[in-house]
C-alpha cells in the first residue's frame, strides 16, 4: 500500500504557484 | 446498474471513493488490487492495461460491458446514484465544488504533511511546516460550514461528503492529534459521522482518530 | 436557466471555463472583473466576499438568486447544459474524467513551465525541463486519443473540451512552438477546432498560437 502511495503523483507545490498567481495578478490590478 | 472492476493498490484513499460510492449506490464492484488479478507496478505497466488507461495511473475501472474510465473523481461520480450526486442542479455543483476543493485545497499539504510521517518522502520542516498551516485554514472552512450542518451538501450523504472524508483519511489517522484538532469539533463531529455509516465502514473497516501525531519516519 | 455574477481577474482561465459553458448553455452570466465591481486583491479579501466564498479565491459565481458557487469547475458544471455535460451516464463519466485530467496532469506542468514566461515566477531550469517531458507525454496520450475522434467526449463539444482547452490556453499561447508540437497534430487539430467554435470565440477572442516559444521573463 505504501509503495502505491509513494508512487502518488501529487502537486506539492501547488500552494507556491497559486500564491505567485495571487501575487501577479493582484499587481496587475493595482 | 453498473458493474464492473476497480484496479488499484491496496489501502487507496482515491479507491476508497469509489467503492464507497458503490456500497451506496449497490453498484456490483470487484476490486483487483492483489496478484493474481493485479499486480501494482506491473499489471499497469502492461500493453494491455495501457491501451485502455493510458495513463497507467490507478484507480482505474473497467466495466463488465467492457467501460472503461479513469481518474477517480470521474469513477466515484459513475458508480454513484443520483441521491448521492445530487438531486438537483445546485445539489449537484455543490458536490462538483466540494469535490475540487478536497483535491486542490486538501490533498497537496495532506500529502506534504502525511508522506514523511509515512517514510515514503524525505522530511522538510519547512515544508510540514506551511502544510500545516495550510491544513488549518481549510478545517477552519470546514469548520465553519459544519457549524450548523450535519453534511457538506443537503440533509444527507453525498459524493461531497465522501470525497472529502476520503481525503481526510490519511490525516485523521496519522497526524491530526486530539491538541491539533480541537478547534474544529464540527469537521470532527462530521467525519466520525461519515466514517461510521455502514457503507463507509464496510470500505474503511475501524478508523481510529490519531491519538499522537506521527513524526518524520527514516 | 441560470443567471448571475462571475467574479474574478480578467483573462483568468478558469474563470474562461464557465463563460464558454454559459455561452452553449445560454445562462446570463455578468463578468465582474474590473472596478468598481470587482477589485482582485481587495473584494475578494472583504468580509462579504469571504461569507459567500471562505476561500477568497477566484472565480467565484453568484446567482441572481443568491446561490453561491466557488471551484471554477462546479462552476462551469452548473452554466452547462445536459448536452456538454455528457448526455449519458458514460459520457457524463467520460466528462469528468477529462475535466480531473486537466487538473492533475495538465495544470502542473503547464504551470510550472508557463509562469516563469509570463514574469510570474522565477525560472527554475530543472522544474522547466521536467514540465517540459510532463507535458509531452499528457500530449502523447491527447494525441493519441484524438487519433479517431473529432472531441474527447462523444461527436460534438462537451465541458471536457473546454476543460481541457481552457487548460492549455497558456501553453498553446506561449510555449508549444511549432516544432515541440509537430508530434501531437491531432491535439494541435482539436485545438484549434475549439477554439475557433463562435461560443469559444466569444469569450477567448482570436487565439494565436505560439509562433517561438517564450523564455523566462525577468
Amino acid at each position: 500500500a505504501l509503495q502505491g502511495l509513494a508512487q502518488e503523483k501529487i502537486w506539492f507545490d501547488k500552494s507556491r504557484y497559486d500564491e505567485a498567481e495571487r501575487s501577479f495578478y493582484e499587481g496587475e490590478n493595482g | 446498474m453498473a458493474a464492473g472492476t476497480l484496479y488499484t493498490y491496496p489501502e487507496n484513499w482515491r479507491a476508497f471513493k469509489a467503492q464507497i460510492a458503490a456500497q451506496y449506490s449497490g453498484a456490483r464492484l470487484k476490486i483487483a488490487s492483489t496478484s493474481p488479478a493485479f499486480t501494482f507496478g506491473q499489471t499497469n505497466r502492461s500493453p494491455a492495461f495501457l491501451s485502455n488507461f493510458p495513463l497507467g495511473k490507478v484507480p482505474a475501472y473497467q466495466g463488465d460491458d467492457g467501460f472503461c474510465l479513469f481518474e477517480s473523481n470521474a469513477i466515484a461520480h459513475y458508480l454513484s446514484n443520483d441521491a448521492i450526486r445530487g438531486s438537483t442542479p445546485q445539489a449537484a455543483a455543490r458536490v462538483l465544488q466540494w469535490v475540487s476543493f478536497a483535491d486542490s485545497e486538501i490533498i497537496p499539504p495532506a500529502s506534504a504533511w502525511v508522506f514523511p510521517t509515512l517514510g515514503i518522502m524525505q522530511f522538510n520542516k519547512q515544508a510540514t511546516e506551511q502544510a500545516k498551516e495550510e491544513l488549518k485554514r481549510v478545517l477552519a472552512v470546514l469548520n465553519q460550514h459544519l457549524n450548523t450542518r450535519t453534511f457538506l451538501v443537503g440533509e444527507r450523504i453525498s459524493l461531497a461528503d465522501i470525497t472529502v472524508a476520503c481525503s481526510l483519511l490519511w490525516p485523521y489517522k496519522q497526524v491530526l492529534e486530539p491538541s491539533f484538532r480541537q478547534p474544529y469539533p464540527n469537521v470532527t463531529r462530521w467525519f466520525v459521522t461519515c466514517v461510521n455509516q455502514p457503507q463507509f465502514k464496510a470500505v474503511l473497516g475501524e478508523v481510529k482518530l490519531c491519538e499522537k501525531m506521527a513524526q518524520f519516519d527514516a
